[in-house]
């Protein structure tokens, strides 16, 4: 695992969310799942927890969009770079930016939002991209079944050197 | 002349691979190639430095391995100094 340049953290470990709108091609309920699932993923095994907001702004704030969507890093249509998200901090910092233009799908099909998702919020948290090819954040997309996904070992160790382990 | 295809297929592989080192390995957007030092030839450092956090063989050169590796979907932040 590798922690991000400067290794920023959020200094709380109650943290919000608010997702900024939906993508068409998965149902809303769908895309809320895949969303709190991914979420748990590194709640799961950190004291951090995850507030969903509606209406305000949040610590992470999850969005699909197209191209250039103003913040110097445009995405490139289908394939190639799927998604990205910034280090821990405020405004921008946290964020998740999702490329529309993918082909998002809650299985197999496509790009797995679970899966991606779950990566980039470990940007959102403070981690690199991890050189172990088995670990969530190895930078290539990989699917894994979203019903049999387990953290990875590494991505544990790396999580929890930055926020220390669950206090559930 | 039209462009032989081999030529075609060379121009395209190096703006994979610039496109790819610049995005995720700083490869610097080089405006001042005259100032470069002699020898040093950063495209092939940072393949290397590519080939090497993935695993692969660290030859310096896009041979068929880096190049597939280049061509997987994934993350848009880069894999070093982020």
């Amino acid at each position: 695992y590798v922690f991000t340049t400067g290794n920023p953290k959020w200094k709380r470990n109650h943290l919000t969310y608010r997702i900024l709108n939906y993508t068409p091609k998965m149902r809303q309920a769908d895309v809320d799942e895949a969303i709190r699932k991914a979420l748990s993923v590194w709640s799961n095994v950190t004291p951090l927890t995850f507030q969903k907001v509606d209406n305000k702004e949040a610590d992470i704030m999850i969005s699909f969009a197209y191209r250039d969507h103003r913040d110097n890093s445009p995405f490139d249509g289908p394939n190639g770079q799927l998604a990205h998200a910034f280090q821990p901090g405020e405004g921008i910092g946290g964020d998740v930016h999702l490329d529309e233009e993918e082909a998002w799908t809650k299985d197999g099909r496509g790009y797995n939002l679970f899966i991606v998702l779950a990566h980039e919020l470990g940007h959102s948290l403070g981690l690199s991209h991890s050189s172990d090819p088995g670990a969530l954040m190895y930078p290539t997309y990989s699917y894994t079944d979203p019903k049999e996904f387990l953290l990875p070992q590494d991505d544990i160790d790396g999580i929890q050197a930055i926020y220390g382990q669950s206090t559930a | 002349f039209p462009v032989a295809p081999e030529e075609e297929d060379e121009g395209k592989t190096l703006q994979l691979v610039e496109s790819y080192l610049q995005n995720f390995y700083d490869l610097q957007r080089d405006n001042q190639p005259h100032l470069r030092n002699k020898g040093e030839n950063p495209i092939v450092e940072k393949l290397k430095e590519m080939q090497e956090f993935f695993g692969l063989e660290v030859t310096g050169k896009p041979d068929l391995d880096t190049l597939e590796m280049m061509k997987k979907p994934r993350c848009g932040i880069p894999d070093i100094g982020q």
